[in-house]
């Protein structure tokens, strides 16, 4: 898989796709959607699709891509590699989101939080294989948050397509389980080459499975941390373990509009001017258009 | 250690070079609120700076290899040293009568005030607002109201020429310099630049002074 | 010049994790 385009930038989404076989412009096809890596707090969470002709579900599952969960990374690979050379029957796509793009659309002024944006990394995958002239007629995804909404939403978008969210899709549909190995591999390699901006001197890459529970992570994460920027970004940022962290070992950074939400209300009476001498000769307009004052001290 | 940023003219960079205190942060009065105001002294090349800060809320600054919170962002201007001279000149004329130099610049606040007694042409300038006499070739100085109005009106039409040339907005309404027109100076009147200049200029003078240079 | 106030004046990483771009 090559995930050079991620070398070169790992701080925002790339998108990868398999060449799309003839054959499903064709016929009718299956679709399956699912992710790697939304619950670690270190690295890209990877959404993935895999598509084929519903007449060649029978061959897909011949591939042994069963519950992707009870695969072994080195069994993934060598699937997905498999699902590679039957390229003339099998498609895939995946978007990489990157850990700052997790981190800066969960802590932003706006906030744009996991769920939404993996629907919508999920509708975009799914909108790129039509784009690409791929017959779909039906879709299966695994279930993020409440299935109900999340078919009506997918349903909506997509009213042309057969949808169906369910839990636990990856163990029942062989495109989803198909989709969660692509999901996977991506991730894993991600990780395992993932180029530190930062250049942090002795960066020891033992971390760990990078979920927050994982004792090796959290130490990681401990050693990592620092005062100022906090962490390097290829942590989560928005992950209440990576926030734990910085609330004790890192600087306090005041914004402007978090103090606001401090201030309290002024008194009515502050508002009435002082008396006129009271009331120190304001500088000229010209010096307070631009926000100047002379300086009493150093 | 504090660092702090400021702005100074390209040339001062020399003096810093070539004499070891050659630039002075030195308090010396305000000529218009007669408070303490941080002022830099060149004491190669004899100049006055004064030094204006840019402060904002929650503002730091990356400096090489640290973080400075505070954010303020210092302005180091050339000022003509002459209005913190008639700040002392306008003291003493209290006493009505022709002082040498020394007695009249001196300062128990702001004892830098004598730093101003080095400047160069320093005769030449008093010329603008003093009359003078000389004893024994002593020279004596007494404050010129007529002299300094006079002065200040020149510094006044000075501001209002650079006003226009840097196209700054001298309107009275409350206007975005972003939606300003290409032919500013025809749509502000020539009041509205003399306004401003004055204004400008008393920032630089007592309050009495600038009522007085407002009537002239 | 940052946008937020890191209160204290101390030594920090700079070059390590901040790449100034415009």
């Amino acid at each position: 898989m090559d995930l050079s385009e991620l070398q070169r930038d790992n701080t925002g989404r790339c998108r990868l796709s398999s060449p799309v076989p003839e054959l499903c412009r064709q016929e009718p096809c299956a679709l399956g959607v699912d992710e790697a890596g939304r619950g670690p707090v270190l690295g890209p969470m990877v959404y993935a699709i895999c598509y084929c002709p519903v007449s060649r579900l029978g061959d897909l599952e011949a591939l042994k891509v069963a519950d992707s969960k009870t695969l072994s990374e080195s069994e993934r690979e060598r699937l997905f590699e498999k699902m590679e050379k039957d390229r003339h029957f099998v498609g895939w796509a995946l978007d990489v989101l990157s850990p700052n793009l997790i981190s800066t659309s969960m802590l932003g002024r706006v906030k744009y939080n996991l769920n939404s944006l993996s629907h919508d990394t999920a509708a975009g995958l799914i909108q790129h294989a039509l784009d690409q002239g791929v017959n779909v007629t039906q879709v299966f995804v695994d279930t993020v948050g409440p299935p109900d909404t999340y078919q009506q939403r997918l349903q909506q978008r997509f009213p042309g397509v057969e949808i169906t969210v369910k839990a636990k899709a990856d163990a029942l549909y062989p495109v989803v389980s198909a989709a969660s190995i692509c999901a996977k591999v991506a991730r894993d390699q991600a990780v395992k080459s993932w180029r530190f901006l930062e250049d942090l001197d002795h960066l020891d890459v033992d971390y760990g499975s990078g979920y927050p529970n994982d004792p090796k992570t959290k130490e990681w994460l401990r050693k990592q941390v620092e005062p100022v920027f906090g962490f390097p970004q290829f942590v989560r940022f928005s992950w209440r373990t990576a926030q734990s962290i910085l609330e004790k070992e890192a600087q306090d950074v005041v914004w402007e509009d978090s103090v606001e939400e401090q201030e309290g209300a002024r008194s009515i009476t502050s508002y009435f001017s002082q008396s006129p001498c009271a009331r120190p000769r304001l500088a000229h307009r010209f010096f307070l258009e631009r926000g100047l004052e002379p300086a009493s001290s150093l | 250690a504090r660092q702090h940023v400021f702005l100074l003219p390209e040339y001062l960079k020399d003096t810093s070079k070539k004499m070891k205190s050659g630039l002075m942060f030195v308090k010396l009065v305000n000529p218009c609120s007669g408070e303490g105001t941080l002022y830099l002294f060149d004491m190669c090349l004899l100049q006055l700076f004064e030094v204006k800060v840019f402060k904002e809320k929650h503002h730091s600054w990356f400096i090489n290899q640290s973080v400075q919170s505070g954010g303020l962002l210092h302005f180091a201007t050339p000022m003509d040293p002459l209005f913190l001279l008639l700040h002392y000149l306008i003291k003493a004329d209290k006493e009505g009568t022709f002082q040498p130099l020394d007695q009249v610049v001196m300062d128990d606040m702001f004892p830098n005030c004598n730093l101003l007694l080095k400047l160069p042409e320093l005769e030449k300038l008093l010329q603008h607002v003093t009359e003078e006499k000389e004893i024994n070739n002593k020279k004596y100085y007494k404050y010129s109201k007529e002299k300094t109005l006079m002065w200040l009106e020149k510094k006044v039409n000075q501001t209002m020429t650079a006003l226009k040339t840097n196209n700054i907005n001298v309107s009275a309404r409350v206007q975005s310099s972003a939606f300003f027109s290409g032919n500013q100076a025809s749509s502000d009147k020539e009041e509205d630049y003399i306004c401003y200049a004055h204004g400008l200029i008393s920032d630089y003078i007592p309050k009495e002074l600038s009522d007085d240079l407002s009537k002239h | 010049l940052l946008p937020c106030e890191v209160p204290g004046s101390q030594p920090a990483p700079v070059g390590r994790f901040f790449t100034p771009a415009i």
